[in-house]
């Protein structure tokens, strides 16, 4: 599923 | 994705091939705190539950299973393998470091952006994250002289996270409501903890002398 979670780094 | 962050993951990545590097090249792991490498396997593991969950980007999903598997392939080395385990310093990599994993689990209890099994986790591996180096440094310290490609890979390890705040620093300004302040907090910690390294890093490489950190 595609989110633009904020949890978007590594 | 910005410049920053970009350079940051770049950084990291460079740091793990360099590892990889010289325990292939040298079959030896010495001056490598095993310690230090289980504490990353833990954040990793920590950090990227949302691995099969959450799609953000093929590169995202690349990396996190570059640096998990990594990660578990260089403790797996160091334990068993069984030309580079005789190398490793055991008994000068003693750091205690269950302490610093259940402060870092109790914070994230008690510090979390949302109070998820996930999110939770997520807060552990950043705390964990900032205090990870710490086994390495102890054991830098004790073993006097540091072979370059150890030497290189603390050094990268620790620019990485300087990018990543420079990276934290662009995105608050460019995003309306970009806050993120347990990894900006946790990664200002984290790089202060290299910063003596550092410091004997330049003074090794503006000599040209072996790197050699005071015990």
């Amino acid at each position: 599923v595609i989110t633009d979670s904020a949890k978007d780094e590594l | 994705m910005n410049i920053f962050r970009l350079a940051g993951d770049m950084t990291h990545l460079i740091s793990v091939l360099v590892l990889l590097l010289k325990i292939y090249a040298t079959k030896s792991c010495s001056g490598i705190s095993l310690k230090t490498q289980e504490l990353y396997a833990m954040v990793f593991l920590a950090r990227y539950l949302d691995l099969f969950s959450d799609f953000i980007s093929l590169y995202n999903t690349v990396m996190k299973l570059v640096f998990i598997g990594s990660s578990l392939a260089i403790v797996w080395c160091m334990r068993y393998h069984r030309v580079v385990r005789r190398s490793y310093d055991r008994e000068l990599d003693t750091f205690r470091y269950w302490i610093l994993v259940g402060a870092c689990f109790t914070l994230a209890l008690v510090l979390h952006e949302k109070f998820s099994f996930q999110e939770v986790f997520w807060a552990f591996s950043i705390y964990l994250e900032a205090v990870a180096i710490l086994p390495q440094l102890v054991l830098l310290q004790r073993s006097g002289n540091v072979d370059n490609l150890t030497g290189q890979y603390v050094f990268f390890l620790g620019a990485y996270r300087a990018f990543y705040i420079l990276n934290w620093i662009y995105r608050y300004l460019t995003e309306p409501r970009f806050t993120r302040w347990i990894s900006c907090v946790s990664g200002l910690v984290q790089t202060a903890l290299y910063a003596d390294f550092f410091y004997y890093y330049f003074i090794s490489w503006k000599n040209n002398a072996k790197l050699q950190l005071p015990a």
